[in-house]
């Protein structure tokens, strides 16, 4: 996965995603494609949660997943959430889990909990990053005033960081893939500096959801992993969603 | 770039989407949160009945493939249907309706839904 939060010159906010999912899970010789990538596409819905009438958030989903990966609560945050791999994985919290030891939340629970129950960026920001986890995950937020955003990358018991927007030091962007900020991303799996690298030649005046979108279209950024592409703003909980191919040649990943 | 036969140089006036990267635009549904848990997603289930199935029983012939003969995937789904008792309200109504909804087994909706945390290594 590829998220994206940046703020433009004039302070507003904008989070875009690639969901990228299906790695090694088959492959489709015929068609040169991931088989549960290509599986999913016609799953992916937009989906607006209303009580009252009213729409209290709306996410991008696979039908029959509850959780969420991808959802803004309007006029209060946005919200993604990446994969995190790591040997300390969900496996052993779910093993936990069955052995008695509930005290930790699932990840795609708790994204619909923070969503569906939490008002403000802050306390979206609090609730992701003092939950204990069964799976590690990094956790990208955005908010709704200058300056609010940030990447929250977790272990399943701690907050191993926060990442935040800083615009007086020159950071007007933050791009998370599926690797530590601090560590170098995986020399194969190289999407961080190529996403980096495009913002850096838009330039922060000419920001919007259109640029960004051709950031998420730039290969390797998209690849034959990428099921959707979201693009984000809290303004009014917009939202627009995108399924996605990439023609060859395209990384496999 | 060189280096790199995958990469290409930043992309531009891609938006509004079209052309080979583009696949097409997604449904949107309303969820009703006002609703008991088990009916929230029946709508949806109802659209999406026949491609939820589809993935799960790719999934199970990929783990029939990788050991074949073994009893793993019907092992998974009676193991998944216990877990699910075990879930916190309302998610585990929820996925009750949508087992019930699609006729995808309660077992698979459970794995479907904890896949994240399997994958995780």
């Amino acid at each position: 996965c590829t998220s994206i939060v940046a703020e433009d010159k004039t302070g507003k906010l904008y989070h875009a995603r690639n969901l990228d999912f299906g790695l090694f899970l088959g492959w489709d010789i015929k068609n040169s494609s991931w088989t549960i990538t290509q599986l999913l596409k016609p799953l992916v819905v937009a989906l607006a949660f209303q009580r009252n009438n009213k729409t209290i958030f709306k996410s991008t989903n696979f039908a029959g997943y509850i959780g969420m990966l991808s959802g803004v609560r309007p006029g209060a945050f946005t919200l993604t959430m990446n994969e995190r791999f790591s040997i300390d994985g969900g496996y052993l919290g779910i093993l936990e889990w069955i052995l008695g030891r509930r005290d930790g939340m699932w990840m795609g629970f708790l994204t619909r909990a923070v969503l569906e129950n939490s008002t403000s960026y802050e306390e979206a920001k609090e609730k992701l990053a003092k939950t204990r986890l069964l799976a590690p995950a990094y956790f990208i937020l955005g908010g709704n005033k200058p300056g609010q955003g940030c990447v929250i990358t977790r272990s399943r018991a701690a907050t191993l960081d926060i990442w935040d927007l800083d615009i007086k030091q020159g950071t007007w962007f933050l791009v998370e893939t599926n690797y530590d900020r601090w560590k170098p991303p995986l020399f194969l799996d190289n999407r961080r500096d190529p996403a980096k690298q495009c913002l850096n030649q838009i330039k922060q005046e000419n920001l919007s959801l259109a640029t960004i979108y051709d950031v998420l279209s730039t290969k390797p950024v998209l690849n034959k992993l990428t099921v959707y592409t979201t693009l984000m703003a809290v303004d009014g909980g917009h939202t627009e969603t995108y399924l996605r191919e990439c023609p060859e040649p395209c990384c496999p990943w | 770039l060189a280096g790199d036969p995958f990469r290409e140089d930043c992309r531009n006036k891609t938006y509004p989407p079209s052309g080979p990267t583009y696949k097409g635009t997604v449904p949107t549904y309303i969820i009703n949160l006002d609703l008991p848990p088990y009916k929230r997603w029946a709508n949806v289930m109802n659209d999406k009945k026949t491609e939820l199935k589809k993935v799960m029983q790719n999934i199970k012939n990929l783990v029939n493939k990788f050991f074949p003969g073994s009893k793993i995937a019907d092992l998974v789904e009676v193991k998944m249907v216990h877990l699910l008792s075990s879930l916190p309200h309302p998610f585990r109504e929820e996925i009750e309706g949508i087992a019930n909804t699609s006729g995808a087994s309660l077992g698979d909706v459970v794995l479907f839904n904890i896949f994240y945390e399997i994958f995780t290594v």
